[in-house]
Parts: C-alpha cells; structure tokens; sequence
C-alpha cells in the first residue's frame, strides 16, 4: 500500500503525506467553487476543469496560502498614531515551475464585521519589503508601497490584487521578502467616542487575519480553451 | 426471426459495479478536508460477440469480438470505461496551505467493450 501511497501522492502533486497540526479555516469562495463543481459533476454538467467560473479566471490548481510574518513591536513608533505594522510573507515554494499564475489576491481580516463596537477610521499603508530585514533594526526598510487606504472599523475582508508582485516573487524566489503593513489610526477631531487606542490597537492585533489565494494553470493539464481536446 | 442469443447471465456482462473510496480507511482524511471519499467505481464482465452490437461498444470491441470467435487465441474485447467525470479536491499540504483542484476522469460513469 505505501508504493500506491507514494503514486497517488505525487498524482496529487504531493512528495509525502500531509500531516497538518490543525485544519486551516476554508474561505467561503473556496467552499462555493469545491461545491458548485461537486454539483455539476453530480448533474452529469461537464465544465471546463481550467476555468474558475466565480473567480472569472483560467486556472485549475487555487492555493490559499497562510500569513507566515510576524508583528513588530517597536518602542517609538514613528507616529503616534500608529496602531501595528507586520510582516506578511506567503510561502510561494508549492507553486512548481510549470504553473502559470493567473491571480493572487492579499486578504486582509480586519475583524469581524459587527457594528456593536465601532472602531476609528484607519489607514492602511502596505509595501514591499525590498532589502532583508536586518536584525535589530526595528522595522525593515519599506520599499515600493503600493497601498494606502482608508478604512472605516470594522470592514470585515479586503482585498488587494498582488498579481504582478506574486509572478515576480514565483520567477525570483529570492525576491520574495514578504510586503510590510502599517495600520495607523486616523484623527478626528470630531470623533464621536475618543477610542482608546492601545485598546483598539490590541483588538487590531487579535483580529487580523492575513492570506493569499493564488490560481494557477497547469498547461499539461490544461489544454487552450481554442483547441478541442483529443 | 433472429435465433435468440444465448442469455450469458447479465451480471457477468460488462457493467459498472459501484466502489466507494473511502479516505479515512487510507488515513487520508487527517488532510483531505472534502469530500470525505468518492464513488470512483470500476468495469468488469464479458463482452461476448453477441452482445457487443448493444454492450455500449466500439466498432473496434465488435471486430475483435468477432476475431476471438473466429480465433480464441486473441483476447475477447475487454469491459472498459467509457463516459467518466471529475472530482475535486480540498486539502492541506504540509505548509498549511488550503489547496482546491480538480482532477478529471476520476469517476466512472459508464461502462462498455473497447
């Protein structure tokens, strides 16, 4: 049995057995494309197996790879206001050199989207860590920042296309040290509750839950849509 | 009026028998997070001469049904899958990633002589 093991394995595109400590939480667009397939290959339905209908790309390998960065805790924190900064870093390594990437798309969980406890107004800076993080250095060197937003709290998930940074981190491994995110509270100065931002900060931290979902299109699974398959 | 041909008994004919894959009796179910297993099925039966015109067979399963008459010593046609369908997959690999494919001709759904 371990030789077929071994063969189904690396059918699955696997070298050994999984062995995960805990279950990962499945997003619900991940649930709903296992689903809706399940259901047309139970109706008989046939669909194209390298098209994600709900996502609207070509692809037949999703990954939702976990946060595997961690929070800085700097003492003087550059502004006042500034609530957390973390490193995000997706572990690209599954992803073999045939596939194509056809999306990568940040999830940021602020939390969740409950209205009882209202949070302040924050901002949200995200860029790319360009230079290796140097020990003892308090916060790596931002490089290249490519989000700034702002958000009311609580806003549930958000998502940034991380399309073009992805392909380049998978064609340069070397190139992938994650991206640097910095929350910071905006002021108001009519804010109705003055929020206690240590508190607000310290739910933040709890509450933030960061992922990378990536499709990727195997072309000796996948033959172009143009052309009939044999 | 057709001479009626011998009645092999059906269920040695050429036929899906039905075969559930079970993950957690492979232990796979500490990492496949759905579906919990799947009817893969499988074929098997004869596919004698006189029946290979209704057996869902090819034109080809027909010739070499008829070659086995003519001469036992070629294989008769043999029961094979003949219309299949895709699974998916939920799964956690060994960096905690969640991980969705799809993998065709997983399922059989029909059988016939080819």
């Amino acid at each position: 049995f371990q030789f077929q093991e071994r063969v189904f394995l690396q059918f699955l595109g696997l070298d050994k057995v999984p062995s995960p400590q805990k279950f990962q939480p499945v997003p619900y667009i991940l649930k709903k494309i296992f689903h809706d397939q399940e259901a047309a290959a139970t109706t008989g339905v046939s669909r194209d197996l390298c098209y994600v209908k709900e996502l609207g790309v070509r692809g037949n390998i999703l990954r939702l790879l976990p946060d595997q960065g961690f929070f800085f805790y700097s003492k003087n924190l550059p502004q006042v206001s500034s609530c957390l900064q973390k490193l995000l870093y997706f572990n690209l390594s599954s992803v073999k050199d045939k596939e194509q990437l056809t999306m990568a798309q940040l999830g940021l969980d602020l939390g969740p989207n409950t209205y009882y406890n209202l949070g302040p107004e924050l901002e949200l800076v995200l860029s790319l860590v360009q230079e290796p993080h140097v020990w003892g250095q308090s916060i790596p060197k931002p490089g290249k920042m490519f989000v700034l937003q702002s958000v009311l709290w609580p806003q549930g998930v958000l998502h940034f296309n991380l399309l073009d940074v992805a392909r380049d981190w998978s064609n340069n491994p070397q190139k992938n040290l994650g991206l640097f995110l910095e929350i910071l509270v905006k002021e108001h100065r009519d804010s109705v509750a003055n929020f206690q931002l240590g508190d607000t900060c310290a739910r933040l931290r709890c509450t933030l839950h960061a992922s990378l979902l990536i499709v990727t299109l195997n072309p000796k699974q996948c033959y172009h849509s143009s052309r009939e398959r044999r | 009026a057709a001479i009626p041909a011998p009645n092999a008994p059906c269920k040695n004919l050429c036929h899906r028998h039905q075969l559930f894959i079970n993950f957690r009796d492979l232990g796979w179910h500490k990492w496949i997070i759905a579906p919990k297993g799947f009817m893969a099925n499988y074929c098997h039966g004869d596919c004698p001469f006189s029946l290979t015109t209704s057996l869902n067979s090819s034109n080809y399963a027909f010739m070499q049904a008829m070659m086995h008459v003519v001469d036992p010593a070629i294989p008769q046609a043999v029961c094979i899958p003949t219309k299949l369908s895709p699974i998916s997959m939920l799964y956690q690999d060994n960096d905690d990633n969640v991980i969705l494919r799809h993998y065709e001709d997983m399922v059989v759904d029909e059988c016939g002589c080819g």
